[in-house]
């Protein structure tokens, strides 16, 4: 059965949508069916696989308001079993048109309920907020992938993020828990990147990924080029790292 | 007269909250009377002037509702000339509160009204998002400083952003205008910031601020302090650029 992972941090610019789209890459490399639901307006993860935001005919907005049906909003990707539902900027405007829909957390679970066991894997990306598309995310999800830059200002927001990932616990998804916590663009020559990355693993001992993905300049760059880093350079440093977080995810060995 | 300046910008990491908390911390070394309003939930802006949010009692959020006045909520800083009033997470939730309120967009700009005159320069630190928050901050400002990485996601956002400024100007604040684009973590070394940077200098001519700030470590060090660059590391190349900026700005040569 299939495994729903929200990716979400309400910090920005931790690499979110970086990791959401290049691990499920790495997991369709492995050919798991894997389905990626961006629920940014910023619809980055959307224009990282290959489909520009101008060409988005439908999106997550209409599937959400059961405007229109999951396959007629449905993109493929350069990967064979990579697919995903694209996000517009114009769905900013659900955050408001949400508030007054009743169940207006629970929508995406509702959705995807129908669907989800097309695919062994369902990531979903989130802006960087805890706001109303965030809620649907972490209320649809089985567990959340947390990434996070070995920075100040990143670890502050940790201990808030948990707290609302409790509360979703407590309140609307009572089977959802931490998958772990990611280091992203880490550089080991950094030392307020080692101290923040040793007090992480002292707080959240055994719920911290082994793989770390390191600063990678080439993760940077393939997005402009609308490909995830295994089909623009996949001999770098940033797709080994990705590859290694897929494998360490589908044996099971991820953060408790 | 007051200058009123919206840092913003709805993609994440972009270092918004760097550059509201160290331009501020520079124009008040300058002897300007200079005022922060953190407007973002995270409240990076807050601890990066040195108050932890555990500490902060009442916020933004009770100024924006009318439950307390500027001078209940506004707090002093290491510099003699620069002023806060702080940020909590529980202002996440302003963001649905507003949305029942009458006039939500203006709520800042109200309460401003009758205290921006003791201050020649007014910094409001926005959160990743174009959201009620943000909005409050475009239409109290008189002007709008956008940080850019010099990446591809952040290019991309950027034609979202400047369409939102022009509604905001259309509907609600027909005095606004941009004050410039501020390259910002720019690596020289790097080939696609310096094509980023390009483009941007290309669309956004006689638009974008002659200062670059460039990526140093030292800038994200600062935070852990609670202190701005000036009073962590006057050396540095991160303070050097925000000085830089502060008088670009103080002296007019800013961007159309
Ligand atoms: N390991 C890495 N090495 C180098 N650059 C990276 C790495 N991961 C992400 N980036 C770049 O850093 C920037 C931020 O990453 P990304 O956009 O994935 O973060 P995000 O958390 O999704 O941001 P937002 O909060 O705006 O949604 C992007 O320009 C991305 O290309
Ligand atoms: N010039 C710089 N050089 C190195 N690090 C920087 C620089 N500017 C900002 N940083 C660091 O990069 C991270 C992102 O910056 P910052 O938090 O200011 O961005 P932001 O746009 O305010 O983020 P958010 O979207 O979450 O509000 C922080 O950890 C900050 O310390
Ligand atoms: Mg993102
Ligand atoms: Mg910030």
């Amino acid at each position: 059965s299939s495994r729903v992972i929200a990716i979400a941090n309400q910090k920005g610019g931790v690499g979110k949508t970086t990791t959401a789209v290049n691990l499920a890459a790495s997991l369709a490399a492995a050919e798991r069916r894997t389905l990626v639901i961006d629920v940014d307006p910023q619809a980055n993860a959307t224009s990282g696989l290959g489909h520009p935001v101008r060409d988005v005919a439908r999106s997550v907005y209409d599937w959400l308001l059961e405007r229109a049906a999951f396959d007629e909003v449905a993109l493929g990707t350069e990967l064979q079993t990579l697919r995903l539902v694209p996000s517009t900027p114009a769905l900013a405007g659900a955050e408001i048109e949400l508030v007054e829909v009743g169940a207006r957390e629970s929508r995406l679970r509702t959705v995807l309920a129908s669907v989800r066991d097309r695919f062994d894997y369902v990531l979903v990306d989130c802006p960087p907020s805890l706001g109303l598309l965030t809620l649907n995310a972490l209320v649809a999800a089985d567990s959340v992938m947390v990434p996070l830059q070995c920075e100040y200002y990143a670890l502050e927001g940790l201990s808030h993020l948990v707290e609302t990932i409790e509360r979703v616990r407590d309140r609307l998804n009572p089977a959802l828990r931490v998958e772990g916590v990611l280091l992203t663009m880490f550089d080991g020559r950094n030392s307020l990147a080692r101290e923040v990355a040793d007090e992480v693993r002292g707080h959240f001992a055994g719920r911290v990924f082994e793989t770390v993905i390191p600063r990678n300049v080439r993760l940077s760059e393939a997005p402009s080029h609308g490909r995830p880093i295994l089909l623009y350079d996949v001999q770098s440093k940033g797709c080994k790292g990705y590859l290694e977080l897929a494998k360490e995810l589908m044996t099971g060995n991820g953060a408790a």
